[in-house]
């Protein structure tokens, strides 16, 4: 099944090695910039994952309440061959309704664009139908792989959401606040 | 088809932003560089996909007649809410047995990385025939999507193999030599 390959592929691959250093990036963050992420609760990867497998390279065109701030130091790593592999999340300052700011590490998870680019592409044979649970099963399997894991244990939070028709345009903030 | 899934990420992910601009990568890390990748059929990224999915972080490991130069200059992209997300390939000279030395852009298709840590965990549920099976599943998809793909025709060499049990330690470097 695709998306179980791509779950266990986005855990190995990059959450695995990412989340158990993310508490130490963030605190060498808030020394160089003010402890701007001062709630340690919000210590945390968000994780976006639209069940549309719909991904806006940049947040701030899904929803203008959320705008890139800075990014958190980078870790690097030498991986299958490519020395010095740059791995960075970056930080967004999400507006509330009521004006108050808030900071957070946050991104899309990516493989949902790769299954988003293979139901566009005929020779993939993927319909939107097979994206749709797809997308279902990588949700629930990045779920159980993440609970397992005691390394990545509480550095992280799943969003999970499906864009409802007419869509509220400061929908993704209001999900994201609510986390 | 946990491989089909990998194959079709690894192109839309990266090979499909790379390949395209890889000729010209070379060519400014060439004027920076005397011109040290000379010969301009070699002027593509060499990916190594070894069947056993066996992957060394360090080439220098896999054969120590393979060792590392230099990065080629790197490329950043707004992807999925990083900004400037980074992608870089890494430059190596190869010795041949008679001591001359050949300069080429090589790493192995990550991917694999991630079908070998799927057969080493028991939650997986993937054992080492299914990663063998995979492992074939994932070349013969990628060699299909990269034919297909115009864009990135001319840029690429996949270099397939099954290491023998009774390993030539100068293997790897003689089979990217011969590519
Ligand atoms: N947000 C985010 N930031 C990252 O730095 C990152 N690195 C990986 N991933 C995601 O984790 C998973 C496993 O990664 P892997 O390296 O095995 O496969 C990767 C890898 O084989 C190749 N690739 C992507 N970026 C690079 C890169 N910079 N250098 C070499 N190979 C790369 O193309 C595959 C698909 O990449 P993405 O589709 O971007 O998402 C990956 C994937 O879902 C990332 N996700």
């Amino acid at each position: 099944n695709v998306a179980h390959g791509l779950a266990w592929a986005y855990y190995v691959g990059y959450l695995k090695f990412v989340l158990p250093r993310l508490k130490d990036l963030i605190r060498e963050f808030n020394k160089a910039n003010n402890d701007l992420l001062k709630c340690k609760e919000t210590w945390k990867l968000h994780i976006l994952i639209p069940l549309s497998c719909e991904i806006h390279d940049d947040l701030k065109k899904a929803d203008s309440n959320i705008q890139y701030c800075k990014d958190l130091p980078a870790l690097q790593s030498d991986r299958a061959g490519t020395k010095g592999r740059v791995y960075k999340q970056s930080v967004y300052e999400i507006w509330s309704e009521d004006k108050k700011v808030n900071y957070c590490v946050v991104e899309y998870a990516t493989p949902l664009q790769s299954l988003y680019a293979m139901s566009q592409d005929e020779s993939a044979a993927f319909s939107r139908q097979d994206r749709l649970e797809q997308a279902q099963l990588f949700c629930r399997t990045l779920g159980e792989i993440l609970e397992r894991s005691k390394e990545c244990a509480g550095c992280y939070r799943l969003i999970v959401y499906e864009e409802s028709g007419d869509s509220d345009s400061h929908f993704l903030s209001k999900e994201i606040l609510q986390h």
